[in-house]
Order: C-alpha cells, then sequence, then structure tokens
C-alpha cells in the first residue's frame, strides 16, 4: 500500500508541515 | 477539575488539531457568505471553463489543497500517528474526501444554496461546466441538510475524526487498534454533545452510507469524465488526486 501511494506516504512522513 | 480530565484533554486536542488545519476560519466564512459571484463572474468562469476538462482541472486542485489540510489534521488527531503506516493510509484514502464533504457545511450557505470556491459564494450554476450537475446537486443537498444541524466548530472537528477513525474501513492491518482509538473519540464526542446539551445531534446526524455514496459518485464521474477526454491524464490533475482517485 505505500508503494502504491507514495506522495500520501511521504506526507504522512513529513514531520515539518 | 473539569479540565483535567483525559477525555477533556482528548475533546481540546481534537478540537485544535482541526482548527490549526482549516483553510478559513469560521467567523471569516461566515462574514462574506452573501459574497456570491455575480452572473457576469459566472458566465465569464463557464467562458474561461470550456476547454475540456479546465473546471475538472480547476475543482480537482481545489480538492487536493482540502485533502492536503485533511492528512495534516489526522497527523494532528491524537492516536493517529501510533496506528500503523498502512492503516494511516487506508484511513485516509477511505476518508479523506469524507471529512472534506463533512468540512463543506461550513463553507456553505443553506439560505441560498451557495459553497465558498474560489474566494466567493458559488450556486451549483458555476459547477455545469463539470458535466455532472446531478452529482454537483446531491454534493448540495448532503451540505445543506448538515448546515441545517447548525453544528458547533468542536462538532464538526468530532464528526471529522470520526469520518477519520473508522474501524469498519476494509483492509486495515490492526482494525482492533482503530477501533480502540474510534471508541475513545466517541466517548469523549457524547460527553462534548451531554455538557452542552446537544445529545439530539446524534440521531439527526446523515447516514454514513450517504457520504459513501457520494464518494462512489465522484469515482463515477471521474471515470465517465476520463473515458470522454482521455488524452488528459496524466499531467491534468494533482499527483495527490491521482493517487487517490484514479
Amino acid at each position: 500500500l505505500k508503494e502504491k501511494h507514495k506522495i500520501l506516504h511521504r506526507l504522512l512522513q513529513d514531520s515539518s508541515s | 477539575k473539569h479540565d483535567s480530565s483525559p477525555m477533556e484533554q482528548l475533546t481540546q486536542k481534537v478540537l485544535r488539531s482541526y482548527q490549526e488545519t482549516c483553510q478559513l476560519g469560521s467567523e471569516e466564512l461566515q462574514l462574506r457568505r452573501w459574497d456570491t459571484f455575480s452572473r457576469e463572474e459566472i458566465c465569464t468562469y463557464q467562458r474561461q471553463a470550456r476547454p475540456p476538462g479546465k473546471m475538472w482541472q480547476r475543482c480537482a486542485g481545489r480538492l487536493t489543497e482540502a485533502i492536503q489540510l485533511v492528512v495534516e489534521f489526522a497527523k494532528r488527531l491524537p492516536g493517529f500517528l501510533e496506528l500503523c503506516q498502512n492503516d494511516q493510509i487506508v484511513l485516509l484514502k477511505a476518508g479523506a474526501l469524507e471529512v472534506v464533504l463533512v468540512q463543506m457545511c461550513r463553507a456553505f450557505n443553506g439560505e441560498n444554496r451557495t459553497v465558498f470556491f474560489e474566494g466567493k459564494y458559488a450556486s451549483a450554476e458555476l459547477f455545469r461546466a463539470l458535466g455532472c450537475h446531478e452529482f454537483i446537486s446531491s454534493i448540495f443537498d448532503f451540505a445543506q441538510s448538515l448546515c441545517a444541524l447548525h453544528c458547533s466548530e468542536s462538532e464538526v472537528a468530532f464528526l471529522c475524526a470520526l469520518v477519520l477513525v473508522n474501524a469498519n474501513r476494509r483492509w486495515l492491518q490492526d482494525q482492533l487498534q482503530v477501533a480502540r482509538l474510534q471508541g475513545q473519540l466517541e466517548v469523549a464526542f457524547r460527553l462534548l454533545l451531554r455538557r452542552t446539551q446537544r445529545e439530539e445531534l446524534l440521531p439527526r446526524l446523515p447516514p454514513q452510507a450517504r457520504l459513501r455514496a457520494l464518494c462512489s459518485q465522484h469515482l463515477e464521474q471521474l471515470q465517465a469524465f476520463l473515458r470522454l477526454h482521455p488524452g488528459l491524464l496524466p499531467s491534468a490533475f494533482p499527483p495527490l488526486y491521482r493517487e487517490l482517485f484514479t
């Protein structure tokens, strides 16, 4: 699922936002 | 004494998460609720939107911005980032658009059926170029029914949190952990409603199936649109929109 949703995963990981 | 209870703390955190990730404050939205697009402005909009897909692109852009804020809301919700990554993605993929639809009631004027869009309040007419008037009407009907409940900001915050943290979504890995978080949010919501004497709200809320149906309709309309304009993807829509809906 992470592979299919790279942008969503990145947004979730991004602690600066 | 009241403030220190864990449930009260949870309520405050949900409200803060929501307020920190709102595009526009409710006061501003209220102040501007009669600032509507004029007939001329609607015509200009429709002229600009004439090339195939222009209005779809525009709406997809606005929707993607709103969804990015839903992701930020989720990240700030107590307990959400403690869920496994798979389940965070499952919940957002299934619930982000539903949350946007719930939030829309804040930006909707039920008295003249207009919604805040790109700086002013717009009637369904503005979206005619999308070619799915019935779907737009259904969204407006939903916003109107939610608007009629006159929810406070705290209530909308909890509705959004509970749309998102839903243990019944398919493909969850740790359903129990999601159910536990959902249960805590439900208890805090009920306590809030009891304290504010708004317990009558729960049975009046639109059924979950109505939100699900709107999201399915969105996918159907998008697919129909893409069939009509096969050359538009992949560049036409924001990458996050494509990732979630195509």
